[in-house]
């Protein structure tokens, strides 16, 4: 998962990649 | 894939030919339904008179609607969402562009060396603009090469997928699950070619290095590109473009 401070790029979007924070 | 069951790789099989299929932009029946639909000489003329950098902007809009669908075709592919998604991104930022190429052989007539651009097929001399001929030409080399191996769908549907699932990729994190899902998918591969009878194809595959090659010479001309016009206005080209070729993205997890 992602570091939720991290910037989240838009290939991580498009891969629908959550943060630690996001729900499952 | 010696210990993998062989209904376990059909399955594998089914399953990419489905996604590449369900993400592909153009049906290739339909891509070969057009082939006589060629730009007109005032069309080409037309691209030719493009400044530059609205053609760069063009294709770099074209290309990034190719990309957007490869990534879908990624997430279809079976055990690519179980990688780590720090592996997802570095098989995605090397390998994309390389699929868009090999996917781009679809749209290739080899007969007269045209491609399906904007709705219609034409020679590299609609791309003139770009100031980049040597790079276009061997896109086309590339193409036609890939065009002579006379891949099936299906085919070129495994073919794509072991292009983007690369265990020698520098900085992956789990190097070993993304070879074990390679070696399945050459298994794959092998099985549909053993199927019709052309395993030899596999020895004509054009080498890794070549597509490398390719992908790196874009690089270098986009930035050879952004030298000559420092100041383009940011949104001449899509983000995810900018993110991908640019230099903008940051590493996963840094």
């Amino acid at each position: 998962k992602l570091n939720p401070h991290q910037k989240v790029t838009l290939l991580q979007l498009l891969l629908g990649h959550k943060t630690e924070e996001s729900p499952e | 894939a010696p210990d993998t069951p062989w209904m376990e790789i059909e399955r594998l099989v089914r399953d990419v030919c489905q996604s590449f299929r369900q993400t592909c932009q153009f049906r290739l029946d339909h891509l070969q339904r057009l082939r006589p639909l060629l730009f007109s000489r005032e069309e080409v003329a037309g691209y030719q008179r493009k400044t530059v950098w609205e053609m760069w902007r063009c294709c770099a809009w074209r290309l990034t609607e190719a990309i957007q669908s490869v990534v879908e075709f990624a997430k279809g592919l079976p055990g690519f969402m179980d990688l780590c998604q720090h592996d997802q991104i570095v098989l995605l930022k090397a390998g994309a562009m390389e699929v868009v190429l090999v996917k781009m052989s679809r749209a290739f007539n080899a007969d007269n060396r045209t491609v399906f651009f904007e709705g219609k097929y034409g020679g590299s001399d609609i791309f003139r603009a770009l100031g980049c001929a040597e790079l276009v030409g061997a896109i086309f080399d590339f193409c036609q090469s890939l065009c002579a191996l006379r891949f099936s769908e299906d085919e070129i549907s495994l073919y794509a997928a072991l292009v983007l699932i690369n265990a020698t990729r520098p900085c992956l994190r789990d190097r070993e699950k993304v070879h074990q899902l390679q070696r399945l998918l050459e298994a794959g591969l092998h099985l549909l070619l053993g199927g019709s009878h052309r395993v030899d194809v596999l020895a004509q595959l054009p080498p890794k290095t070549k597509l490398r090659a390719l992908c790196s010479q874009h690089v270098e001309q986009l930035r050879a590109f952004q030298r000559l016009y420092p100041a383009l206005a940011p949104d001449t080209f899509p983000p995810l473009y900018r993110e991908l070729f640019g230099g903008e993205a940051e590493t996963p997890g840094g």
